[in-house]
Formats: C-alpha cells, structure tokens, sequence
C-alpha cells in the first residue's frame, strides 16, 4: 500500500475556486477542499475525475437529511408569513406559494401587508387575479398589522385553508422595521391558533455572506421556518444556504427559478450541488 | 481587523528571520480572507493581491520598521485608487436631451434609483422625464407612476407596447414638454436572457442614451463580477450604482464590479426614500470593505 499520495497543488486549487465561485464561502471552501484532499491521500477517491463527485457528495451531507416538509397546521388555516430584504422576490414568491396551493386544491387568501412600498398592493393583486385567488388588502400607509388582522378574520370567515402574507422588504439592520414584523407575526398568531405556520426567508441567490447576517436577525427578529432561494434561473448558486444550515440551522424549502407563477419548486440538495459543479 | 491579522501574520515570519517577497505574500493570506469575507469576486481578489503584492515589495516594505502597518496602508491605498476617481455627476449632453439608460438585475433597486436621480436632477435646476419601460413586471408602470407623482417629475408610461417603442416616444413627449433629461427605468433581466438582453439593446439604440448605468446590490456576492461582465459587453455602460448600502454588507460587490465593468461608481443607494441617493466615496468603501 503506498502511503500517501498529494493532489497537486493546480487541481485542489481549482476546487476550491468552484467552491468560491458558488458562495460557499471561504471556511467552507477551505474545509471543503481539505477534506477532498485527504480523501484523495487516503485512496478513499481514486481518481482526480471522482472528486467533484466526493465534493458534491460532502455538500448533500452537509444539508438536513430529509426533505424539508412543508409546515400545516394539524386543524383549521394554515398561514404563510413571507418575509426578507428589499427586492429578494417576496412578493413574487407569494404569487408561486399561492398558485401552488390552489394546484393542491386548497382555498388560497392572499394578504398584501405591504403598505409602504409604492405599487406594492397593485402588484400583488395583479398575481392575485393572474391565478383566481382573493385578496385582502388595505389603504397606502395603513398598519401592515391591520391588513394582517383583517386577512386572518377573512381567512376564519370563509373558511380558507392557507393564507399567505406578503411583507414590506426590509434590511435585518433596521430594528423598528423587525418590531413591525414581530408585531404582525403576533396578531396574526392571536387570531389564528399555531400562526404564523411557516415563516419562509425569501433570499436573493445573487446574495453574498450577508445572507448569513439576513438568516441570523430575521430569525432571532420573527423566526424563520425555512428559505425560499429566489433567482436560482440566474448564474448565481446560492452557496450561502451552507453556512446558513450550518450556523443558524434554517433549511431551504424552495426554490425561485423564473418570474412566472409556476417557477417554484421543492428544494433538492441532490440537484443543488449538482449546479455548484454545472 | 485586518491590521491585526497581518501583523500576526508578519511576525510569525520574522521570527525566522528578514521579511521576503514569498513572506510578504503570506502576509497578503491575511488580505485574501479579508477580501472574500467581504464577497469580493475570487478572480478580482487574485488580481488585486498581485498588484498589492508588487507595489509592497516595491515599496520596500522588507527593509520597514513596521512591515504589517505598511501593507494595510498599500491595501488600503490601491483599493481606493482602484474604486476611484469619485465622478458622482451625470455628464449631461452639452446641447439638447440628455439620456439616462438604467438597467441591471431583478430587484437591484433600478425603479427606486431612477426617482432618486430624478429628484438629484432636478434640484440641479434641470428637467427630467422619467419613462416607465419595464413591460414586464406586475404593476411596475404604477410604481414608477406613484414614485414621480410623490417628488413631482412627470413620468411617461404607455401600457401594451414594446419598451424600445415607448422609449423612442418618449424623447419626442421630453421634447414636446420642454424637459432636458430623460431617465429610462427598464425591466430586471437575467444576463443569461437573451431575448431580454436584446431587448434592453435594442431601447439603447433607439434611445441612443449619453449615460447607461448599471444599478446593482451591495450585497451581490461573487456574481457581482459575472453579471457586470455581462452587462459591460452587451451595452456601453458609463457607470455604476450600487443600492442598499444601508444595510450591513461589506460590499465586495463595488470592488468586483468596478474591476470587471471599468466604468466609475458614480452614486449609492442608502434607504428606500427618494432622498436617499448619495456620492460614492471610494476611501470611505475601502474602509468597509476592509472591515
Ligand atoms: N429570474 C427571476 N426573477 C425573480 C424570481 N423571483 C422574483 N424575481 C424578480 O425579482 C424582482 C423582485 O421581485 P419582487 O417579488 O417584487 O420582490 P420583493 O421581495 O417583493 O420586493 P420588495 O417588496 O420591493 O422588497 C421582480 O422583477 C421579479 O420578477 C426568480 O425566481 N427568478
Ligand atoms: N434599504 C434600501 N432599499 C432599497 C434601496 N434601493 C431600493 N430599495 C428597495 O429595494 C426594493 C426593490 O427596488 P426596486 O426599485 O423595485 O427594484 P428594481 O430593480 O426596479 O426591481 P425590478 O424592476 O423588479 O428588477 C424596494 O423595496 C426598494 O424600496 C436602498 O438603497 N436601500
Ligand atoms: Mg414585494
Ligand atoms: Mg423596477
């Protein structure tokens, strides 16, 4: 048995440029590349060809093992707060989640708790009326919290099975911006036993480490129940999900891939560490 | 801080002895982790460290009584002087319309960013038009409509028609209104959309825009550098804004941008609020970046 044989510097080097290149992060890529060279000096990988394979493999590991179910209520409404940074994809998201649920023969309200920014309400009914949901909406510059509490009674009184409330886009930094959020999650929590169900973090896949910071603050700020990778159709990976499993333990439910109504799907790691070597 | 680190760094080395070009690099591991941190793209991080890495042994950094403060100061120093000269105005046409061309990828901030530069244009005594453009996006004409009715700028919108159509229409209504500047707001697109590229090709070459600036997120991570290429091959960008600089983001995305692109950033968004567009300041990104 030959004891030890080292990957040349070249191969592991450009390993961990892909790594980079996805935004698993530098500590990540590093222990990433670490681990794939040892299994080479090991013999564990046989070929220099099998290491993208072993990567992609450690990466799949790395994520929660079973897939991600979708949370629902045990009885009564099952309510889907939706929240993240500005232009991360919310409010498209909504559109998708709705869709989705409407597909699964559920009845679907749409609450558009966005009162700040310009057209916001508009742009969510237009998606509204695109998939033949309804939609509870409140006056520009009316308490998010109101329009909250107003959907959630609606969703009592018609009997909706899943309610899905998009938020104003806000930066994790600003506090009085996540005390807004905290204060919808309660009132809709009041009204509705066990709500929020789901509190998804729309996350922009062009986004750096800073997603880190995003998934650290909305979750201590609100809670979060699992991301929404939005713009995965772009060149962008989303690498950051890693270190968030792993520092802040939120797992990826779903994932964005184009503009339209039916461009969401369940999160796959399998497919996921596929594309980081694609 | 970085300082600390790489003056850890150095004198683990001079322990061992006088520093070397091969110990200065080592010390630049330090600068390397700072950069990607800081999602600084990895190919603009090698490149940079390269350029650092000469002018710190150029600059006699072995032979100094305190190497680690030195190399801070030569990181420092080329990373403004990369993300520089400061050009926050807008080269304004020197006769007749003056054509502002905004684009960039979904969500940047671009609809928000053209109000903001409305507003800065006109308190500089000018007459801006702005020009909904994106056909696209849900109720992305209205956003633009309640944006210019809130910091009274006339906008022109035309529902149902093609962007380069409505673009090439709008110079007309500018000139009927009697306004010199004229901000086209376009759709977020992906780079890899061809059919959405041509699109936003086509409105520049009916528009014929003086300025075409791409709007993009500090918070980008190593894509920054991939979509700016992207954006500068297609269309002859003249600038950069970079939005969102509210929020705690190192920023590496300024750097990775402006090494790719080559064209200056001009201005940063720093809040939601039509007020909140500001000169880019390269020393002042430098120090963010850096942490
Ligand atoms: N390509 C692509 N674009 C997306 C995706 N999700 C959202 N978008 C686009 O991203 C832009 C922003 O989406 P919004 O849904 O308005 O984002 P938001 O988070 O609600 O924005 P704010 O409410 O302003 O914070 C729009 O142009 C969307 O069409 C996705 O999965 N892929
Ligand atoms: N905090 C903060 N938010 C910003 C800034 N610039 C824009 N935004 C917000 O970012 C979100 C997206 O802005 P838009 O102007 O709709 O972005 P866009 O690029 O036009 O989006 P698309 O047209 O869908 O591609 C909105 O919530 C804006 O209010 C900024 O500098 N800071
Ligand atoms: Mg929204
Ligand atoms: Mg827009």
């Amino acid at each position: 048995v030959s004891v030890g044989r080292r990957l040349d510097a070249a191969t592991a080097g450009e390993l961990e440029e892909v790594l980079l290149g996805a935004d698993i992060g530098a500590k990540l890529a590093s222990e990433l590349a670490s681990k794939a060279e040892a299994a080479y000096r090991q013999r564990e990988v046989k070929r220099p060809e099998e290491l993208s394979e072993f990567v992609r493999r450690e990466i799949q590991r790395m994520l929660p093992e079973r897939e991600c179910a979708e949370a629902r209520a045990a009885a009564g409404p099952t309510v889907i707060l939706v929240v993240g940074v500005n232009g991360s994809g919310k409010t498209t998201t909504c559109a998708k989640l709705a869709k989705r649920h409407k597909d699964a023969g559920r009845k679907v309200l749409l609450a558009a708790a966005d009162t700040f920014r310009a057209a916001a309400t508009e742009q969510l009914t237009v998606w509204a009326g695109r998939i033949g949901v309804d939609i509870v909406r409140g006056g520009e510059g009316a308490d998010p919290a109101a329009v909250v509490f107003d959907a959630a009674e609606a969703t009592v009184a018609r009997k909706v099975d899943t309610l899905i409330v998009d938020t104003a886009g806000r930066l994790h930094t600003k506090e009085n911006l996540m005390r807004e959020l905290e204060k919808i999650r309660r009132v809709v929590g009041r009204k509705i036993p066990g709500a929020p169900h789901e509190t998804l973090l729309v996350l922009d896949a062009t986004t750096g480490q800073n997603a880190i910071s995003q998934a650290k603050l909305f979750t201590e700020g609100v809670g979060v129940t699992g991301l929404v990778l939005a713009k995965l159709d772009g060149t962008a990976k989303g690498g950051v999900v890693l270190g968030i499993w792993n520092e802040v333990r939120v797992p990826v439910k779903f994932v964005g891939l184009g503009e339209r109504f039916d461009d969401l799907a369940p999160f796959d790691a399998r497919e996921f560490a596929d594309a980081v070597f694609g | 801080t970085l300082s600390a680190g790489i003056s850890r760094a150095l004198d683990r080395i001079r322990m061992r002895g006088k520093l070397t070009r091969e110990n200065i690099e080592q010390g630049m591991r330090e600068v390397k982790s700072a950069l990607l941190e800081a999602d600084v793209n990895f190919r603009v991080v090698k490149d940079f460290l390269a350029r650092v890495t000469e002018k710190a042994v150029g600059e006699e950094v072995i032979k100094s009584v305190d190497p680690s403060q030195q190399i801070v100061k030569v990181v420092h120093d080329e990373l403004v002087a990369l993300m520089g000269p400061a050009d926050p105005v807008v080269h304004y046409a020197p006769s007749g319309l003056t054509v502002i061309l905004v684009a960039g990828l979904q969500g940047s901030g671009k609809t928000t960013t053209c109000a903001k530069l409305a507003r800065r244009i006109r308190s500089e005594g000018r007459f801006p038009l702005l020009v909904a453009a994106d056909v696209h996006r849900p109720a992305a004409i209205d956003q633009l409509e309640k944006l210019g009715a809130s910091i009274e700028v006339p906008v022109h919108a035309e529902r149902n028609e093609a962007a380069p159509d409505i673009c090439k229409r709008a110079l007309e209504v500018a000139r009927r209104k009697s306004c010199d500047v004229v901000i086209l707001d376009t759709a977020g697109r992906l780079h890899i959309d061809e059919q959405m590229m041509q699109e936003v090709i086509r409105v520049a070459e009916v528009a014929k825009p003086h300025e075409t600036w791409l709007v993009a997120d500090a918070m980008t991570g190593q894509d920054a550098a991939v979509s700016a290429k992207a954006f500068a091959e297609r269309l002859r960008l003249t600038g950069v804004i970079l939005t969102k600089l509210d929020g705690d983001a190192r920023g590496g995305a300024a750097l990775s941008v402006r090494s790719v692109a080559g064209v200056p950033i001009k201005f940063v968004g720093v809040g939601e609020r039509a007020e909140n567009l500001e000169p880019f300041h390269p020393e002042r990104m430098a120090g963010r970046i850096l942490g």
